[in-house]
């Protein structure tokens, strides 16, 4: 069965989109089929992996009204084995236009389990990993996304505002798995732009550690220049520069992420 | 009459919070009377004023809900001159608990209305500006400032995922400006977290120039680590050092402000 992973953190530029791109870049590179989807109307998961406008004319927005399906929808990436379903600013209208809507909060998990079993049915080669990436806030989009997954990874930049973010996510992560979706489960903390001149960061990295523990992962990501300058060449920072600091930590939380998927 | 200016950007991270907090202080070192709104759910900016959970009883959800005045929910900060409306994560129903209601998109506007008409009554000393710092989200919260305000400031991080947001932003104070609020102005965008190691910065600063030409502040704000290290102290960086590049940066921001102020 695929595992569903979603990317989500409330606190807004600390890094979900670089870490669904580049995770999921990883994961293809290693022979996983991945998909990623885009829920954020930003669309920056989309422009990060060199979708431009003009061919988004299929996007997130028609899966989630349920206008298309995911397989109508989803686009190769120059990048093997990875899909992805793009987001367009249609999105911002999903909240109002389903607000009588009993089961607004199903559809994304709905339009996916609908897909894995046309996958099956078609005996098509099936997806072993979809990457859900969202907007920095707790909304339907975000609650589709935590619905719909198996498991949250939590990117939480090395800043004091980003800390105080951190207990708002965990309640809301509580609160779907009191309601919605029981089976989410916490994957990790991802420590992201870690700035070693800076000794606010390793203090927010030895805080975290001491409060979560085992819950955040060994690997910490370096602020690196590398990372930011990727999107403007549409590329993740694996394919544009694979020996920077920055892919090689992510290549090594790749590895933690699989490490961990064993004991699921 | 008072100016209210609203700092807004749905892309994540890119300084609002900062901004609105430093400008506040500036403005209010200079001896104008200045009310900060909070209407992120996250808190930020409560939190950098030193306001703790405890002392928000009443918020900014009070007010846009109708339970109570600003009047009643403003507080001192330990700025002189400066003080705050704070929020808590009641403002995350605020959406769908007024989904029904035609003039959710003024409440912010009636209510600063009613305040800014009660303290000339009362001849209590009124307010010469009111910021309001705004989640990263085109959402209800966001309108209502952007309603409620005769002018928008646009932080704007030096980083290429941050200009692909610009558009959006511009497109979204136009439908404003032709539908609820015809006098918001664009009062400037704010280049923020400028890395001047970092090719990518300058070469963002350019395009945004470029393409923007005197809607830009000549100020760019650095990024400093003594910015970041304010909040954890719950002081602005102009209080928490004054002397550092990140204070200077925003007092001269401060007084870019001023002087555009002259020609609104
Ligand atoms: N480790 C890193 N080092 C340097 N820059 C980074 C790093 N990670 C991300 N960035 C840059 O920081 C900015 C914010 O990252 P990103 O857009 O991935 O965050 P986000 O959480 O997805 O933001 P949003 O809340 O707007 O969705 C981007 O411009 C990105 O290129
Ligand atoms: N010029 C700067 N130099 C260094 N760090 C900065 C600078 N400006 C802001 N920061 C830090 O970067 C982070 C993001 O800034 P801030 O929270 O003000 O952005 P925001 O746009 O309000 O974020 P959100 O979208 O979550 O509301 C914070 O941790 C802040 O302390
Ligand atoms: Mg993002
Ligand atoms: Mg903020």
């Amino acid at each position: 069965k695929p595992r569903i992973l979603v990317v989500a953190n409330q606190k807004g530029g600390v890094g979900k989109t670089t870490t669904a791109i580049n995770l999921g870049t990883a994961l293809a590179a290693i022979g996983e089929r991945v998909m990623l989807i885009d829920l954020d109307p930003q669309g920056n998961a989309s422009t990060g992996l060199g979708i431009d406008y003009a061919s988004r004319q299929h996007s997130s927005y028609d899966v989630l009204v349920g206008n298309a399906l995911i397989q109508n929808v989803a686009q190769n990436t120059y990048v093997p084995h990875l899909s992805i379903v793009p987001s367009t600013l249609d999105l911002l209208g999903f909240e109002t236009e389903t607000a009588s809507e009993k089961d607004r909060v199903f559809r994304l998990r709905h339009a996916l389990n609908n897909f894995i079993s046309a996958c099956e049915y078609e005996q098509e080669p099936s997806y072993t990993y979809f990457i859900l990436d969202c907007p920095p806030a707790v909304n339907l989009l975000t609650m589709n996304a935590m619905v719909a997954a198996q498991a949250i990874l939590v990117p939480l930049q090395c800043e004091f505002l980003a800390m105080e973010g951190l207990g708002q996510m965990l309640r809301t992560i509580e609160e779907v798995q009191s309601g919605p979706n029981p089976e989410l489960q916490l994957h990790g903390i991802i420590l992201t732009m870690y700035d070693s001149r800076n000794k606010l960061s390793s203090q927010v990295v030895e805080d975290v550690r001491d409060v979560m523990g085992k819950r955040v992962y060994k690997t910490v990501i370096p602020r690196n220049v590398r990372i930011s300058e990727a999107p403007s060449h549409g590329k993740p920072v694996l394919l544009y520069d694979y020996k920077c600091l920055g892919s090689q930590a992510y290549l090594q939380l790749a590895s933690e992420v699989i490490q961990r998927e064993k004991s699921f």
